[in-house]
């Protein structure tokens, strides 16, 4: 099972169309593996990005040096897949 | 029965084909299940009908799940079933239209997708095909419909998450929905269940021409999204899918607008900004609740504009 500890989902907002090429350069980057949860599409429309946690630096390093804004939306995409598992295994147990 | 069901609850691919068994035990006069074919992976894909009587009746399709981390649309796409399962005879407008209509409501559209997302990885989005020549695997089956097949706003890359497959209805989760609605020939409206986003777009994607029926389309999506607003306050945009998101070839409603399905949809369910995929079971009740007059908005217009 592919687990995602240490990866982040990252809100970010391009400001202009020059920005929004750039993000999707960067979802087209094989060897970062980002995944748009939400793609780029207009200036100002935020776009979710997940990063693996080993691209992590050189993704914010990426967004810094374009200054390209960008807020963290999940801090940890294997913590809320856990409690996912929990809270699905206990409705599991009170439907039983 | 499905009274011991907890539709606040994410649930196992078996625990919802259970369940649909149970909801066609409950309503036996009501509700039946089909099969319109299998996944890649041989899975049945099944379809609840909910008739009550008539032959060839015209109908609405409703689907959820055709992107299968999107575990929300599967969990509201439960509930509205037994929803609509319950209130028939009960509320009016449910009963007007399923007096004159028939609705097909397809909960798990990419069934093997969704089993890996429970097995091997909760990410994944697209069907599990096997691609000749790459080692990446799967179609993004909103992409390989033969409406602007191959376009801009799909990738001819079989590692992307946007990936077009390697011709139009390759998928066979997309030809058994397609052979059902050609072989059915009387459905007129397609509502097809995303998330998230928070939008409720129709044709086209593929192209920046308005759809000839755009106003009606355009003011019918206003209302529906008000009336969704409405229950908890959610906010949607509305527009036609190249205005308000982006360029898409190859969708499920460009595809049934084309092939004269007027009332064609697309939603794009919560997540209103915290959680993206994976939003809290807690969010299910709420979700379907603000997605349910909306939805009838829009079935009770069909229902009284038959063309």
């Amino acid at each position: 099972e592919q687990l995602f500890v240490g990866d982040q989902v990252l809100r970010v907002t391009a400001s202009d169309e020059e920005q929004i090429a750039l993000l999707r350069a960067l979802g087209e980057r094989a060897d970062l593996q980002v995944d748009f949860w939400r793609d780029p599409t207009k200036p100002g429309h935020p776009a979710d990005l997940r990063v693996p946690f080993p691209s992590l630096q050189a993704v914010k390093i990426f967004l810094e040096s374009h200054s390209i804004s960008y807020s963290i939306m999940i801090e940890d995409v294997q913590q809320l897949l856990d409690e996912e598992k929990k809270t699905m295994m206990l409705s599991r147990q009170l439907e039983r | 029965s499905t009274s011991t069901f907890d539709f606040a609850s994410y649930h196992t691919l078996d625990e919802i084909y259970d369940w649909l068994d149970t909801l066609v035990a409950d309503h036996p006069g009501l509700v039946s299940k089909i099969q319109i074919g299998q996944s890649y992976e041989n899975r049945p894909l099944y379809v609840l009908k909910f008739s009550t009587g008539g032959s060839n009746r015209p109908a609405i399709w409703l689907d959820t799940g055709i992107h299968s981390r999107e575990w929300v649309t599967q969990a509201t796409g439960v509930w509205t079933a037994n929803k609509l399962a319950e209130e028939y005879g009960q509320d009016p407008s449910v009963t007007a239209i399923l007096d004159s209509m028939d609705i097909f409501f397809e909960i798990v559209t990419n069934p093997d997708g969704y089993a890996f997302t429970h097995s091997s990885n909760r990410m994944w989005r697209k069907t599990r095909s096997i691609n000749a020549g790459s080692s990446c695997v799967g179609v993004d089956p909103n992409r390989n419909w033969d409406a602007g097949f191959g376009g801009s706003g799909s990738s001819s890359n079989p590692c992307s998450e946007t990936y077009h497959g390697p011709y139009a209805h390759s998928e066979s989760e997309v030809k058994s929905i397609v052979d059902f609605i050609l072989g059915h020939g009387n459905v007129k409206a397609v509502i097809s269940i995303h998330s998230y986003s928070q939008m409720l777009m129709f044709p086209y994607g593929y192209k920046r021409t308005a759809a000839p029926d755009y106003e009606e389309l355009n003011e019918l999506a206003k209302k529906a999204v008000n009336d969704l607003a409405a229950v908890h306050g959610t906010e949607y945009t509305y527009g036609s899918i190249v205005d308000t998101i982006y360029m898409a070839a190859g969708t499920t409603v460009d595809w049934a607008y084309e092939n004269g399905v007027k009332y064609s949809y697309t939603f794009e369910l919560r997540d209103r900004g915290h959680y993206g995929f994976l939003l809290p079971s807690s969010q299910i009740i709420p979700t379907a609740t603000e997605t349910w007059p909306a939805l009838m908005d829009i079935m009770v217009h069909v229902q009284q504009h038959l063309y």
